[in-house]
Formats: structure tokens, sequence, C-alpha cells
């Protein structure tokens, strides 16, 4: 998944 | 990706799908607040500045293109579209959203994970995304009988924001370094400004009457 601090959420 | 936030995006999308459905087929926006949708599109905008430079997945891309063309189109619709903006009822939605965007502008530049352009308005779209709803809610208080469609998609558009509180706690317990206070506060926020609509939403449902907002 991505890194921790990268927004993946919509 | 989880069962929380799958669902969670897609009652998102289906609120918004329920939106253009009611302005694209009835060409009516009646009960529905400019103000919030201007805020919202606001919210996408400044939310998804990396649609080009972070690619995280196609899904998350795809549902950004959705959400910032329904947004700015519905926009567009009861601005612009002759038919759309006459049952736009101006004098009722006269919430002032200039009070809600310069305080969550403010906070963004105090209150955020990293003092960049990017994080600030990362902070600042969520900040607002809590607040954006008010317009309409102030609206739906005013107007008297609300029709089916307009409650279906507030309700849609509260129960999203459930469904990722439940994905924060999901990944909270599952992910070591996952820890977002600025969304997960905002988001609470956000949740509980739907608490009353929810209640009379439920009761309207279970005593199968029409929703009506006390004044």
């Amino acid at each position: 998944s991505a890194t921790p601090d990268v927004k993946d959420e919509l | 990706m989880n069962i929380f936030r799958l669902a969670g995006d897609m009652t998102h999308l289906m609120s918004v799908l329920v939106l253009l459905l009611k302005i694209h087929t009835i060409k009516s926006c009646a009960g529905i607040s400019l103000k919030t949708q201007e805020l919202y599109a606001l919210v996408f905008a400044t939310r998804y500045l990396d649609i080009f430079t972070d690619f995280i997945s196609v899904y998350n891309t795809i549902m950004k293109l959705i959400f910032l063309g329904s947004s700015f189109s519905i926009v567009w619709y009861m601005r612009r579209h002759k038919l759309v903006r006459r049952s736009y009822d101006k004098e009722q939605d006269t919430f002032r959203h200039f009070f809600l965007v310069l305080p969550c502008l403010l906070l963004a530049l105090v209150m955020n994970e990293k003092f960049t352009f990017k994080e600030v308005m990362w902070a600042f779209s969520l900040y607002l995304e809590a607040v954006a709803i008010l317009p309409q809610l102030v609206l739906l208080q005013r107007t008297k009988n609300i029709d089916n469609l307009t409650g279906q998609y507030v309700f849609l558009l509260g129960a999203y924001r459930a469904f990722y509180i439940f994905n924060w706690i999901y990944r909270y317990f599952t992910e070591p370094h996952y820890v977002h206070w600025i969304t997960w506060i905002s988001g609470l926020v956000q949740t509980l400004l739907y608490a009353d609509f929810f209640y009379y939403y439920f009761n309207s449902w279970k005593n199968n009457v029409k929703l009506h907002l006390p004044a």
C-alpha cells in the first residue's frame, strides 16, 4: 500500500 | 482498501448520482442549496490537487474525476441551465458561505500536518467539508415539504462519512502508523452535524410520514 503520509483516501 | 471505506465511497457516489438524477431528469433543484454545492466543488478542488502528481490507483483517480466533474457540473446546472436555475430558491438559500470558508482557511493555516501549500489545502478541504452541509441543512429547515430525492441525497451524504469513521477505526487497529487526527476530528464533526437530520429522517421513515424538519 502507499507510504503512510501519502493521502490514499478520497 | 477495506469494506467500510468502499461502502463509504459507494454511498458518497450514490449521493452524487441521486442529485444528478434529480437535476438532470426532472430539471429541478428545488430544495437544493447552491451554497453547499459550491462549497463541495471547492472541497474537491482543494482536496484533489495531487490528482495528476500522486498516482494511488485507477480507482482513486477515477473516483476523484467523478467527484470533481459532478460537483462542478451541478454548480453549472444550478447557475447556468435555464430550466434548472428557475427552480433554485435564491431567497431561501441565503447562508453566507464566506463565513465558513474563511475560518476553515485560517484554521488550516494553523492546524495542518505540514506547513506546505498542498498540506494546508488538504486540511482546509477537510475542515470545509465538515461544515459544507450547513447551508443545505438550513435550507431544509426553511423548505416546508422536502421531496424524497433531496432527503435521500442528504441522508447518503451524511452516511458516507459515518462509514469512513468505521474505516478510520479499522485502519487505526490494522495499520501501525495510521494516525490522521485532522481527518478523524473533521469527519466526526461532519457526521455529528447530521445527527438531528438522521433522527428526523429515521422517524419519517419509521412512521411513514413526509420528512419535515422543525423550524
